[in-house]
């Protein structure tokens, strides 16, 4: 329905925008509706500003920057409607250490409320772990897991 | 309401069976390239009740099935087994005016199995009377899923074989769902920015 | 033309199949002609198979063992028509520490009649380079080069 | 041949000018997400003759000339010069039957510049006579190319300005021509196997 959906909007945008500055430590970030005439049918477009840059189209921001965008509307998103447990699969990939520090905060943040499992290459992102559990594949073909101790 | 444990058989890359427990806050999961570690996402996703092969990567629903390696042999079937703390559900109180006296194993009787008969003790961990002769427990819940070669297919709730509607049921109910968001797949970030106007939108009216 | 087109095809999965068993320690790897009978226009699928482990579709590959097999077919086709130089930006981004062991000593290889230009966050991909450059953005929109020493 | 020096102004986020220098082998450019490293490849690319902003990112070929920032205005144009070294070219020699005793500038006059008469002198790094009346040579070469907002885009070799067709010729005769696998832009190795079977064909055709 219109209004669902007209909520939901409103909703995301504010959190995607509040996300966004945490992850960027600053800026500013938003959805727009492509054809404000047409709530129940049109496109939403994404706008993306990191701090101390001009505002131009996201496609011209940097690989990481794209990723942290997305990453920000994606938990704008769950933050709407939270899901007891979020599995995230190498999702801090394309980061630097200075941006996985932020993610980190904001899992941290989360994490009262919400359960994460995590795949990771990440060593920072590893240290927030309340458990660790290796794959390995000593045998070729054959994964096994281990349970990893911290510290 | 959060995931307790895995345990995977025959699933992909896991033919031996394979545990893992999850406690409150994060687990993290690593190993080097092609060691498995997308596929224990996989494993949870699919026990949930993913029905696209294609988002496990495969060709059919028979690719998760492990297909062997230079040293083994492939396996049969695939088995996930997920087990859920803390589901909401709804039980009669033996103060209820409605006067009945029924054990917690209840709560069942909201989410009938297909073999009614086979009721097991469920952990209740939690129980609030609401006075209307119905109290609001948390429970341990255990999900399973199968697959054989053959092509069969089972889906089972604290060990009865149950139909897959029966689990997207009580996933909603605890609040679960069908959430599009709760699960980043390995890639799928580089896409959001990239997706045309109107996949965007999907990703609200999932939310909506 | 059909002729061309042809010895290209054969000299490149060649090797592709040898850079392949060469960043995965082993394994196997080809091009296959969809439509043999139509070499003028047929499409063409990749098989790859790591090593130890059982043949299925490139799909079911996990997200690092994708980029190396891509990364094997890429450089197949460069080794076939070499150019003097190669920009390579983050390509090394999926790799955990052993790959990316095997491919800079694939680079090493390769240097001496190619001039590599390579954009990385990683380290030990760092320490082959004879040059290092780092780029900053002290001024927020603004970047900087900076020449680095190595050692 | 090689690259030997890149220079860039007012190219993306680069208002100031900027200086790199290429050796032998291998070239790293490091720093944190956004700082500018891609877009120094995309100063590559661009100076080699790229044609599609999309390619680069943009929407039109006016968005490679830095926008200004919170502190900046934005500049009036890009310029990016790239200088390559050991460029193969043919010069006929003062021993040669047709009698010519041209300078090595005649090199030039293989790909005629837009205005003949303003010939720089090159650096020969190596003449070796073929008995015909001509030498193969190795010299320096810098090739420019500029864009106003006007939309006014100019290119230029060894200063002089020609046409984009010219450095595309001197291009290709000293082996760069324009190889779609000898640039892997960021986040394009993880699209080559999922590419759809013909456009992995075209991957092969450019290289046949
Ligand atoms: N049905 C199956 N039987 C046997 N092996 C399988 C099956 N399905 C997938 N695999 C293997 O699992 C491996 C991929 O595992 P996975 O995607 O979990 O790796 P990963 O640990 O996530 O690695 P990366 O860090 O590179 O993403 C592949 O090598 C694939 O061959
Ligand atoms: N015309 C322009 N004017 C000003 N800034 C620009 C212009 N074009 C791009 N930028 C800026 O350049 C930045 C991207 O730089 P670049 O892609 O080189 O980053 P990067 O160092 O490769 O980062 P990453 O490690 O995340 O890939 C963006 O923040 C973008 O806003
Ligand atoms: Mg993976
Ligand atoms: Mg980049």
């Amino acid at each position: 329905t219109r209004e669902r959906f007209h909520e939901a909007f409103v909703a995301v945008n504010r959190n995607f925008e509040e996300t966004f500055r945490t992850l960027f430590g600053g800026g500013r970030a938003g959805l727009v509706l492509i054809d404000e005439e047409n709530v129940l049918e049109s496109g939403i477009d994404i706008v993306a500003q990191p701090p101390g840059k001009r505002l131009q189209n996201v496609q011209l921001l940097s690989g990481g920057e794209k990723a942290l965008s997305a990453m920000a509307l994606m938990f704008g998103i769950f933050s709407y409607r939270p899901s007891p447990f979020c599995l995230l699969d190498e999702i801090d990939a394309p980061l630097d250490d200075a941006n996985i520090g932020r993610f980190i905060e904001m899992l941290r943040g989360m994490q009262e409320r919400t359960q994460f499992i995590l795949v990771t290459h990440n060593r920072k992102t590893m240290e927030i772990a309340d458990r660790l559990y290796g794959v390995t594949m000593e045998e070729p073909g054959v994964s096994k897991l281990i349970s990893l101790r911290l510290n | 309401m959060r995931l307790q444990r895995l345990e995977l058989t025959g699933f992909k890359s896991f033919p031996d069976p394979a545990d893992l427990h999850f406690d409150r806050g994060v687990t993290a999961i690593v190993g080097p390239n092609g060691c498995g570690k997308s596929n224990v996402v996989d494993a949870i996703t699919w026990v949930l009740g993913e029905q696209s092969a294609r988002s496990l990567r495969g060709e059919r629903m028979e690719d998760v099935i492990f297909a062997g390696s230079d040293a083994r042999r492939p396996t049969g079937a695939a088995e996930v087994r997920l087990r859920l703390t803390g589901v909401p559900g709804r039980v009669p109180t033996t103060n209820g005016q409605n006067g009945t006296t029924q054990s917690a194993n209840a709560v069942h009787a909201a989410r009938p199995p297909a073999e009614p008969g086979l009721v097991q003790p469920i952990v209740v961990a939690a129980i609030e009377a609401d006075g209307n002769g119905h109290s609001d427990v948390l429970r341990d819940v255990e999900i399973s899923r199968r697959l054989y070669r053959s092509g069969e297919s089972e889906y089972l709730i604290d060990g009865h074989v149950v139909r897959l509607r029966d689990v997207q049921d009580l996933l909603m109910d605890s609040g679960v769902g069908v959430k599009g968001y709760a699960v980043i797949e390995q890639g799928k970030i580089g896409q959001i920015l990239s997706a045309k106007p109107l996949e965007r939108r999907q990703l609200i009216e999932e939310a909506a």
